[in-house]
C-alpha cells in the first residue's frame, strides 16, 4: 500500500507546489514510484510538471464528481517513475456541486480505494504509465481550509507542512493543527502530521532564523532537519514546465530536496 | 462616498494583505481617511495593524451573518485617520452558513451601503474614530474565488490586483480576469480593474525583469509605475504588529508604498 501524504497549509505562496514537484521528482529519482494529485484549481502542479492545459482532458475534478475512475485521469510525466492526476479550473465548481452529496468528504479517499494502486494503465491509454505499484502519492492542495483539502486530509495517510520561513506564516500554524485535530476526530481518525518543512529560508536575514528557532521550539522532531533555502533557480523552473531537479540539479534548491526526500524516507522507516 | 477597492487574487502569498496594510497607511499618512476591511479568516492584516485577536470581539463574521451592524465592527488602529473592521476564525464557516441566504453575494455591500460611512463612532464606543467621512475602503481577501472573495467583488468599485513578480503568479492572472469578468455580468456592473501592483520585485533576477515586461506588454497602462521591490523590513514589520511604514518610513519597501498612493490619487483623479 503506498504512503498518502497531504501538503496542506491555508497560508498562500508558502510551497506547497513547489515542494509537491520537487520532493516528488526527488523521491522518483532514488527509485520511489509517485503519484501526485493536483486537487488546487490554479493547477500550478500540473503546470510545473509540463503537462499542457490540452492534455487534462480527464482530471481530479472529474475523479472527485465520480465521472471517472482514478486510474483514467492519470498521466505519465517527464519525471520517470512518477505520474500526476492533473487539474483544471472545473475544481473551483467541486464544492458547490458536492455541497448536497453524502460523503461529500470521502470522494477523494473512496476513489483512491477503488483504484487499483499498481498505477496500471488503461487498456492502450498509455504503457508509459510502468506497471509497478505506487510506493507514494503526493496531494496538493489550494490555500484554503475548504472541502479539496479536506477530502486530500481524509484520503491522506498524513500531512507534510511546508511553512514559509516568515510572521505571517507563523501565525497561520496553529489555525492549521487545529482543523487537522477536527478532521482526525471527525473524518480520518489515522491522520496525523508527518513533518513540517521550513522553505524559503534566507540565511542572511534574521527573521528565518526566528521562525525557525519558534517552530523547533514549540514542534522539536516534527521539524525536519533539512531546510529548503530560498533559490532562484527553483522560481525559474516552472516557466519551462520542468521541476527544478530536472531544470537544474545541482543548484542548492534541488540539493536540498533530494536530502529532503532521503530523510523522508528515513523518518518512514522509523514509523 | 468613499471609493470602494478589493485586494484581491486567487494565488496565494502574493501580497494582498501587505498592500492592503501598506497602502492604507499610506493614503492616511497623506490625509486621507481609510478604512480597511479583513475578510480573510486568517486576519493578518488585522494582525499586522497590531489589533490582538482578544480586541476582535466583534468582526467582519457578524457583519456578513448580518447579527451586527457595519460600524459596531469598526475599531481605531495605530495609525491616525484609518480604522479598521477586524476578522477572526468564525468567517471560515461564513460560506457555508450563507449557501441558503437570499443575496448571499451581496452581504457585505448591503452592510456597507446601511453604514454611515462617515464612520462614527457608536455612543461612547470610542471616540478615537473620527467623525470625518472614509475616503477609501480597502478590502483585503483571502487566497481564493470563495463566497467571501465573491462579497468583496461585489461591495467594491474596482480591483486592485497584487501581483508577485513569479510565473505561477502570472499563470493565474487569466483566472482571476475571467473571474472579474464573470462577477461584472452577474453581480456588479460598475466592477473594473483600477490596475495592476507588482510586488516582490527583485531586479538582480532575470524572472521579475520577464514577468514585468509580460504584462505591462498585455495589460499595458493598467500596471502602475510603482513597483514594491522586494525587502525584509516589510515582512518584519508585522511581528511588531506595526505597518512597514511605521516600523521603518525610510526603507525601500515603505518608500515604494508611498509611492504608490500617491500614483493611485493621481489616477482616481483621471477618472
Ligand atoms: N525555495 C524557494 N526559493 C525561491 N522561490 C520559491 C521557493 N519555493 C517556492 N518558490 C516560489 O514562491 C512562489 C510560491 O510557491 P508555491 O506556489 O509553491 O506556494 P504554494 O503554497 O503552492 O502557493 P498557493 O498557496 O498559491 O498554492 C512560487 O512562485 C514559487 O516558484
Ligand atoms: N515587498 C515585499 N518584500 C518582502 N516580503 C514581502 C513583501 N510583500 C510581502 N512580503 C511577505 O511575503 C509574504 C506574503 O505576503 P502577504 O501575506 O501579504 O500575501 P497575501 O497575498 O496576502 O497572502 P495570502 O494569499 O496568504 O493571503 C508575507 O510573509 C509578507 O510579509
Ligand atoms: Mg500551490
Ligand atoms: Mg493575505
Amino acid at each position: 500500500e503506498p504512503r498518502i501524504l497531504v501538503l496542506a497549509n491555508q497560508k498562500g505562496g508558502v510551497g506547497k507546489t513547489t515542494t509537491a514537484i520537487n520532493l516528488g521528482t526527488a523521491l522518483a529519482a532514488v527509485g520511489e514510484r509517485v503519484l501526485v494529485i493536483d486537487l488546487d484549481p490554479q493547477g500550478n502542479a500540473s503546470t510545473g510538471f509540463g503537462v499542457e492545459r490540452s492534455e487534462r482532458s480527464v482530471s481530479a475534478y472529474d475523479v472527485l464528481i465520480g465521472t471517472r475512475l482514478a486510474e483514467d485521469a492519470i498521466v505519465p510525466t517527464q519525471v520517470p517513475g512518477l505520474d500526476l492526476i492533473p487539474s483544471t479550473m472545473d475544481l473551483l465548481g467541486a464544492e458547490l456541486e458536492l455541497s448536497s452529496v453524502s460523503r461529500r468528504s470521502h470522494r477523494l479517499r473512496d476513489a483512491l480505494h477503488r483504484m487499483p494502486l499498481s498505477g496500471h494503465a488503461r487498456e492502450g491509454r498509455d504503457a508509459a504509465v510502468s506497471q509497478r505499484p505506487y510506493s507514494y502519492v503526493l496531494i496538493d492542495c489550494p490555500p484554503s481550509l475548504n472541502l479539496l483539502t479536506i477530502n486530500a486530509m481524509t484520503a491522506a495517510d498524513s500531512i507534510l507542512v511546508p511553512l514559509q520561513c516568515e510572521f505571517f506564516a507563523l501565525e497561520g500554524l496553529s489555525q492549521l493543527l487545529r482543523t487537522v485535530e477536527r478532521v482526525k476526530t471527525s473524518l480520518n481518525p489515522d491522520l496525523d502530521i508527518q513533518g513540517i518543512v521550513l522553505t524559503m529560508y534566507d540565511k542572511r536575514n534574521n527573521l528565518s532564523t526566528q521562525v525557525e528557532d519558534d517552530v523547533r521550539s514549540y514542534l522539536g522532531d516534527k521539524v525536519y532537519r533539512t531546510v529548503i533555502p530560498r533559490n532562484v533557480r527553483i522560481s525559474e523552473a516552472p516557466s519551462y514546465g520542468k521541476p527544478a531537479i530536472v531544470y537544474d540539479l545541482k543548484c542548492t534548491g534541488s540539493q536540498a530536496y533530494l536530502r529532503l526526500a532521503a530523510e523522508l524516507i528515513a523518518r518512514e522507516k522509523m514509523l
